[in-house]
């Protein structure tokens, strides 16, 4: 989670 | 997922909706500020660029990211086919190069990390946050919208003001933040409040 490589978000 | 984030979502989707609805229906794209689709075209392509590798992590994401461009796609091209002839170019002035420029410098002065796709992310998100201008401008001007366009835009600016609650939740619930995102994202609320207010009122 928070990773900025994996933006988990729209 | 929170309850703020998917009613987001589902009002992007009803934004989305109501816009192609109101074209198809209407034949035309009076009020449709053809600028601000473009710049909602380039945010999505750019923002979900992960697309590419990241299909297998959330098929939720995935098919809406999928939906977010190809709607974007087809509105700009009935705007440019079908309905062509209903656009006026005359009253959709807006300087759109001052918005990409900003956006893209800041995104390249802070991005999470200086990566390709982390700099057209973060631009992407600094885009989205000032993409509706075009249209808000093109509002002014003309002084009277017609109800469905007002209905497009309200949905459209209650996607991101949703997000702000569920960055909230995020935060306390899991310890997640995004900096990036969440000022965007408010600045993004901010540009659509005095439409709210107006709606609301009126």
């Amino acid at each position: 989670k928070g990773d900025p490589e994996t933006h988990d978000e729209l | 997922m929170n309850i703020f984030r998917i009613g987001g979502d589902l009002s992007h989707l009803i934004s989305i909706f109501i816009l192609l609805h109101k074209m198809r229906t209407s034949k035309s794209c009076i009020g449709i500020s053809f600028k601000s689709q473009v710049l909602y075209l380039i945010v999505y392509v750019t923002r979900y660029l992960d697309l590419l590798w990241t299909f297998q992590h959330s098929t939720y994401n995935s098919l809406m990211k999928i939906i977010f461009i190809g709607s974007s796609a087809y509105t700009i091209y009935l705007m440019l086919n079908d309905f062509k002839p209903t656009h006026d170019p005359n009253i959709d002035t807006f300087k759109v190069e001052y918005l990409i420029g900003g956006s893209a410098i800041l995104a390249l002065l802070f991005p999470y990390k200086w990566t390709t796709s982390e700099v057209l992310w973060s631009f992407s998100i600094w885009l989205e946050s000032v993409a509706i201008l075009p249209q808000l401008f093109m509002l002014q001007r003309t002084g009277e919208a017609e109800t469905i366009t007002t209905h497009y835009i309200f949905a459209l600016g209650a996607y991101r003001a949703l997000y702000i609650p569920n960055w909230l939740c995020r935060y306390l619930f899991e310890n997640f933040t995004d900096p990036i995102a969440i000022i965007a994202g408010i600045i993004q609320t901010i540009l659509y409040s005095d439409f709210f207010y107006i709606y609301y009122t009126k």
